[in-house]
């Protein structure tokens, strides 16, 4: 079955 | 110092009720430009970004930058005890410790004005940048009709494929018990109405946890319309207008086999 990804690493701290 | 005047008390109201359940901390940005909330999930499966630019108020006024951090079940609480059509004004002073709320009415027999106090918090979080994304799949369609399609497939199934080919946009859920899938195929007379679109560059098909889609949906009392951008292996990108601003939802898909 598909594993839930995450979005870390898609967005950046500012 | 912040004093931000909403001529209806139900745009906060329904935002809260659009966020409360993702987050439950979070910082309201304010600036001249107008309050923007950004905040993940606490496990960083979603971001919710909210925006209510400064011109969408009767009145505003933000002299500086003041990120108010606020506990949403707090305020929702607070929201409540105004009527839908009440005057709304959110004030706070610069050390950002209290945000008071006052919900004017005018009835037949008198005018009420109600006064609130919440206090607010410290919340330590980053601010994230959001990147620039050229989608290759973009689909408008009628927020009902999408809050109605992840309420079905979700008595099915956890999760929904959606698939955007030339054929249209398909969603799939395979429960164990029952699956079901639904197209919505373009339709040269609605999108001469505008009702809604499907714009795609390659096709797109990816799978996300329908809980998510099934929360975003509360955003439909906001818009009549949402918009869907997706790319292959990228986040879900949720977005709802409105007159005074907008709230958008990133979503990270399942991945793996």
């Amino acid at each position: 079955a598909k594993q839930q990804g995450r979005l870390d690493g898609f967005f950046t701290a500012k | 110092m912040l004093e931000a005047k909403l001529s209806e008390a139900a745009l906060l109201k329904r935002l809260l009720d659009a966020v409360k359940e993702l987050v439950s901390d979070a910082n309201f940005e304010c600036n001249e430009e107008g309050i923007q909330l950004q905040a993940m999930d606490n496990s960083h499966v979603a971001l919710v970004s909210v925006k209510l630019y400064a011109s969408g108020f009767k009145r505003y006024r933000c002299d500086r930058p003041l990120p108010l951090g606020v506990n949403l079940g707090s305020l929702t609480k607070v929201l409540k005890c105004a009527k839908d059509d009440d005057i709304c004004t959110l004030k706070a002073g610069d050390d950002a410790d209290i945000l008071s709320l006052t919900y004017e009415a005018k009835s037949a027999y008198a005018d009420r004005i109600a006064e609130y106090e919440m206090k607010l918090m410290d919340i330590d979080a980053d601010q994230l940048g959001i990147p620039d994304t050229d989608y290759d799949a973009s689909v408008t369609m009628p927020s009902s009709e999408f809050l109605r399609i992840v309420r079905d497939l979700s008595l099915l199934g956890e999760s929904v494929r959606i698939e955007v080919s030339k054929e249209g946009i398909r969603f799939v859920s395979d429960g164990e018990a029952a699956n079901g899938n639904i197209l919505i195929k373009q339709n040269a007379e609605a999108s001469g109405k505008k009702k809604g679109s499907i714009e795609m560059n390659s096709a797109v098909t990816l799978t996300f946890s329908l809980k998510y889609l099934v929360n975003f949906s509360k955003s439909s009392s906001l818009s009549k319309k949402v918009q869907l951008m997706m790319s292959n292996d990228v986040p879900l990108l949720v977005s709802y207008a409105f007159n005074q601003g907008h709230i958008r939802y990133y979503l990270a898909p399942k991945i793996g086999d």
